[in-house]
C-alpha cells in the first residue's frame, strides 16, 4: 500500500483521488475549498482545507512522506508553479503535475515536476481521430512513430484470411490479435488461416503512415 | 474536409475545437463567454456567442449539416442534458458529450448522445496504475479483459533470449515489440532469439491479471 497527496479537487484531482483511494491505497486530499474538501470525504483517508502554496502548511501535513504528489490546479496557473516548486524545494520525490497548455507544462517541469500530464489534451487528440475516422476504434502512441490501433478492417478484407492478405508484406502491418464480437473473444496473434469477418476489429501494429494507410480504404 | 462543432468551450472543448482545426477541418465553435469566443477565434472557422440551450439558435447556426457536434459543458449538467436532447430532436447524427460523473453519462445517453466521454476519469485510470506500478510505460484497454502494455521486463529477464523466456507458455502474455532506448528503435515481432536489455520496454498483449502478474515482479 501506498501513500499518495492530491492537491487541487477540480474534476481531475478528484478523479485521481477516487481512483487511488478504491486502489486501497492512503490518499490525503487538499484544497481551499472547504465545499471540495468535504465532498472528497468519502473518497479519501484524510481531507484538508488549506492553501498548498503556504510552505510550512506542506511539512506539517507529511508531503515529504508521500511516494507522490498529484498538482491538480490547470486554470491556477501561478499557485500550480508556485506549488509545485515549494514541494521540490522539500525534497519530495515524485511530483506529478497537470498543465492546460504547453507553456503551464514547461514552467512545470522547469521548477521541479516530474511528470506533467495533460488530460483534456490527451483525449482531445484521440477524440479528434476517431471523429475523423470513423474505422478507428482505438489506438495507442507507441515510440518511434509507431501506433497500436484497433481498427474495423477494410471492406475488401472480409471473407479473406490473414494468409491471402499477407498485410505484413502488402501494408506493412502486423496484425495482433482479432476482437471477435458475436460472441465477444479475443483471439491473440489469430493463426494465417482466419479468416476476417465484417464484425471483427483488428488490433494492429505499424508506423502511423501505414496504419493511416488502412483507416483509408475503408471510407 | 469534415465539418465540426464544438459547444462549451472549457479546457476539452478548446482543444477538441483546436485540434480539429488545425487538421484542416471546417470548426464552429460556442459558447455564452464572449472572452472564450474571442479567444477561441485563432483557431476555429468561426466562432459564436449563444445559448446552446435556445432551439431556435442550434437551427439557425446549422448545427444539422456538422460532421459531429461535440457538447463540453461537463460541469453545467443541466445545459449539456438539454443541448443533447435539442440537437437530437433537430436531427443531429453525430452527438459526442462530456460527462463529468457517471450519472451525468448516462443522462446524456438517454437524451440522445451517440457517444459520451469522460477525460478526466479515463487519464486518472491510468496515471493511477502508472504511480502504482512504475514499471508500466503506457497501456490500452483492449476486450474481453485483455490489455497491451507498455512494460518495464522484470530484472531476471536481463540478459536472457525471448526463447529462453518463453512468455506465452510461462506467464501467457505475448511480446509484439520491443522499444530499444540506446538507440531510440522500435522492433516489431522481434525474434525468438532477441536479448532483453534492461534499457530495453516490452509491448505486451495478453489478460490483465497475466500483465499484472509480470508488473509485480519488478518491485
Ligand atoms: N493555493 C491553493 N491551495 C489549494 N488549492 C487550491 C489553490 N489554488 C487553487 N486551488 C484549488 O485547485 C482546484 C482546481 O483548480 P483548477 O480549476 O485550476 O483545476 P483544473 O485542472 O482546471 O480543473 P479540472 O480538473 O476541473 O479540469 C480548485 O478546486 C481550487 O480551489
Ligand atoms: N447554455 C450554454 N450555451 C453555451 N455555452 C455554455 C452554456 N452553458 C455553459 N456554457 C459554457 O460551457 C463551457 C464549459 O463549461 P464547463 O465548465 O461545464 O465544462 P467542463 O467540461 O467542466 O470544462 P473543462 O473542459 O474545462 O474541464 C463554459 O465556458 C460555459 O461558458
Amino acid at each position: 500500500m501506498s501513500k499518495f497527496m492530491v492537491i487541487g479537487l477540480g474534476n481531475f484531482g478528484s478523479q485521481i483521488l477516487r481512483t487511488l483511494f478504491e486502489q486501497g491505497h492512503e490518499v490525503v486530499g487538499v484544497d481551499l475549498d472547504r465545499e471540495k474538501v468535504e465532498n472528497a470525504g468519502e473518497f479519501s483517508t484524510r481531507s484538508v482545507v488549506a492553501d498548498a502554496e503556504d510552505n510550512d502548511f506542506l511539512e506539517i501535513v507529511g508531503a515529504l512522506g508521500m511516494d507522490a504528489v498529484v498538482v491538480s490546479m490547470g486554470d491556477h496557473v501561478s499557485q500550480s508553479i508556485i506549488t509545485t516548486l515549494l514541494l521540490r524545494e522539500i525534497g519530495v520525490g515524485h511530483i506529478i503535475a497537470k498543465a492546460n497548455s504547453a507553456s503551464h507544462g514547461r514552467a512545470l517541469g522547469k521548477v521541479g515536476a516530474h511528470k506533467v500530464v495533460y488530460p483534456e489534451k490527451e483525449i482531445a487528440v484521440k477524440l479528434a481521430r476517431q471523429l475523423t475516422n470513423p474505422s478507428m476504434i482505438d489506438y495507442l502512441d507507441l515510440a518511434d512513430d509507431h501506433v497500436m490501433a484497433e481498427l474495423l478492417p477494410p471492406l475488401e478484407f472480409t471473407g479473406k484470411s490473414l494468409a491471402e492478405l499477407d498485410l505484413r508484406r502488402e501494408y506493412n502491418v502486423l496484425v495482433v490479435a482479432v476482437r471477435e464480437s458475436i460472441p465477444e473473444k479475443f483471439v491473440l496473434l489469430p493463426p494465417a488461416e482466419y479468416v476476417v469477418k465484417d464484425s471483427d476489429t483488428l488490433i494492429m501494429l505499424g508506423k502511423s503512415a501505414d496504419i493511416a494507410q488502412l483507416e483509408k480504404m475503408r471510407e
